[in-house]
């Protein structure tokens, strides 16, 4: 009993602009769409067409938009994992770098270090102290005003201590900011150096009620560093982070974690389908 | 830029002496598309194309300008009349201590926008302010207030409990007491879907007198910005919008949609994390940041 799929021109419209008011971009909505209205064409089916329909198609096209292979934190095989955590100010980066000590802590049992490396906003060390003292793991910060001073020193602390991993909070900085992106760049090569390699998760943190700035933050952070992924933040608010899908599908970035909240077990594996699926919630 | 886009689909304008519908068509369309990567909420974006297209559609071409700069001038005004034409000030003309509140989502600069003011108060308006906190959530957010309150110098309430509200009503009296004539409350962030949270600043407000709510808005934010503005006014009530991170390249369409949605006027920016960056928010120049 198959019938012909046939949409008309104000469901999508509709559709495109659940997508725009998702903060997905203009040019990936019509991207999406136009997919979308292309695969429909000569398809058939024994379903009811109607809005769950189109709806479930749609989410399909965008998940597989976001889903990749490489969607795991990862660790160092055989010694020390460096994780450095950077982004915009107030984007999440000092509460989420918490919320991953507590996961890998309780789902993996490495022994975590977490490091200040914010040497320069009021209260940024003790904020971060307190969550580590939350998770129960090791802390590390001195007096250095130099990022990359600390992260040296934290280093060569680690091995003394048998730590597997440890993640690294940095300032929050805008990338539009030359001087803060070269610092950035600084710590990453002071890693390099000292550890004969790159951090093995470079994640770089967006606040998830941003717009399309999101994917210029990306854009200019990936320029400066070798970002492995993203976390997105605050997906607990009513913003849907629809920027998610050019960062992933565009700049070429897995999306690994995601915060839903302030406390300690807000945060959770990017799950492309769940993701797709809340854009039109 | 959308000025570039709208200079090139104008050159379509040349020896017509009318604006129609069909000769700005193409102009609208750049305009649409250039106002939603601006982060302008969609709607808004729909009422301020459509306000546009009236306010061109009949008009004569003018022979002295090109058909470009005489539709920029159009759109620029219609963006005017959604920012506001003048700069408006805090409402702290009253019997001290004035009270300001900082309120907003998470992150979003509450804590700096706090300290920058109180530092603008003290030395370009000559007042004697102070400040206190009433986030008892966010891990060291006391000192992080304390600490700026110390680099600009200005009067610090030390906590005396650990309920919200009687924070607030002491530090009223404390500052008054102290002979401060400006408190500035700094509140914890919240999401405006957070009904329990909303109400925290309610009960604030129903035991205070907050002579100035400040919704502090992230330059950077989405769609939502629509939402958030409308319920942080509906629910709680603001007197002004103030902007953050402006030294960014976000584009700030979040103001414009905040603005038209609860009509209270933008009045700070903040471009920088030092105690010196804020400025009085100037709509002219917010609009050639929105028109790129
Ligand atoms: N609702 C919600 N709030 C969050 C989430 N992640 C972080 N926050 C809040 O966002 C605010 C900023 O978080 P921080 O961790 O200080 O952000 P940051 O990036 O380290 O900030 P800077 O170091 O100043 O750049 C805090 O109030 C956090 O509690 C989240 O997933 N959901
Ligand atoms: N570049 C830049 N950074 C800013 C600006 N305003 C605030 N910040 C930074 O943004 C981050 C968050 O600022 P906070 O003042 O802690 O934000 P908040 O709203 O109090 O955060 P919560 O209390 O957690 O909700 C900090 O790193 C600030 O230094 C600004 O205008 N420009
Ligand atoms: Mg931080
Ligand atoms: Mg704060």
């Amino acid at each position: 009993n198959r019938k012909k799929v046939v949409i008309d021109d104000n469901t999508v419209n509709e559709l495109q602009e659940a997508l725009i008011l998702s903060d997905v971009s203009f040019n990936s909505s019509e991207r999406i769409i136009k997919k979308f209205k292309d695969g429909l064409k000569n398809q058939e089916t024994e379903e009811e067409v109607n809005n769950e329909f189109f709806l479930g198609i749609l989410q399909k096209e965008i998940s597989a938009m976001l889903d990749r292979d490489d969607l795991n934190i990862n660790f160092e095989p055989g010694g020390l994992s460096v994780f450095i955590i950077s982004g915009v100010n107030g984007s999440g980066k000092t509460t989420t770098i918490g919320k991953l000590a507590n996961l890998i802590v309780s789902e993996i049992g490495k022994k975590v270090m977490i490091v200040a490396a914010d040497t320069f906003r009021a209260a940024a060390i003790s904020q971060l102290e307190v969550w580590a003292k939350r998770v129960g793991v090791e802390f590390f910060s001195n007096e250095s005003k130099d990022p990359s001073s600390v992260v040296y020193s934290a280093i060569e602390e680690a091995e003394k201590k048998d730590v597997e991993v440890i993640i690294i909070d940095t300032a929050g900085r805008l990338g539009t900011n030359n001087d803060l992106m070269m610092e950035l760049s600084k710590i990453e090569n002071v890693i390099k150096k000292q550890m004969g390699k790159g951090p093995i998760e470079n994640l770089l943190v967006l606040d998830g009620t941003s717009g399309q700035n999101a994917l210029s933050q990306i854009e200019k952070f990936k320029k400066s560093i070798n970002l492995t992924g993203i976390v997105i933040t605050k997906l607990d608010s009513t913003s849907k982070a629809g920027f998610a899908i050019s960062a992933s599908y565009d700049y070429d970035l897995p999306i690994k974690l995601i915060g839903v909240g302030e406390t300690l077990h807000d945060l959770l594996p990017f799950v492309p389908d769940d993701f797709s699926k809340a854009l039109f919630d | 830029k959308i000025t570039d886009k709208i200079t090139s689909s104008f050159k379509k304008l040349r020896g017509h002496s009318v604006i129609t519908d069909k000769n700005i068509d193409e102009a609208l369309k750049e305009i649409r598309l250039g106002l939603l990567e601006a982060d302008v909420n969609y709607k808004v974006v729909k009422s301020l194309v459509d306000s546009i297209k009236e306010a061109s559609v009949g008009k004569e071409v003018l022979k002295s300008v090109s058909p470009g700069e005489q539709f920029t001038k159009i759109f620029n005004d219609e963006l005017i009349k959604i920012l506001g034409s003048e700069t408006e000030y805090l409402n702290i003309k009253v019997s001290p201590p004035a009270v300001i509140m900082m309120v907003g989502l998470q992150g979003s600069g509450k804590t700096t926008t706090a300290a920058k003011l109180s530092k603008y108060l003290k030395e370009k308006e000559k007042r004697n302010p102070c400040m206190v906190s009433a986030d008892i959530y966010r891990p060291a957010a006391i000192e992080q207030l304390k600490i700026l309150s110390n680099q600009v110098k200005v009067g610090f309430i030390e906590n005396s409990s650990q309920d919200v509200i009687e924070i607030c009503k002491n530090a009223f009296k404390s500052a008054y007491n102290q002979g401060y004539d400006t408190l500035i409350i700094d509140t914890a962030g919240r999401l405006q879907i957070d009904d329990s949270m909303i109400q925290e600043l309610k009960s604030i407000k129903s035991e205070v007198t907050i002579h100035e709510t400040l919704l502090i808005i992230d330059s950077m934010l989405g769609q939502e910005a629509i939402n958030v503005a409308k319920t942080f006014n509906d629910e709680v009530g603001i007197e002004g919008i103030a902007l953050t991170k402006l030294d960014g390249d976000a584009r700030g369409g979040a103001a414009l949609s905040a603005k038209f949605i609860t009509n209270k006027p933008i009045k700070f920016y903040g471009s920088g994390e030092k105690m010196d960056a804020l400025d009085i928010f100037h709509p002219d120049r917010m609009a050639s940041r929105i028109l790129g």
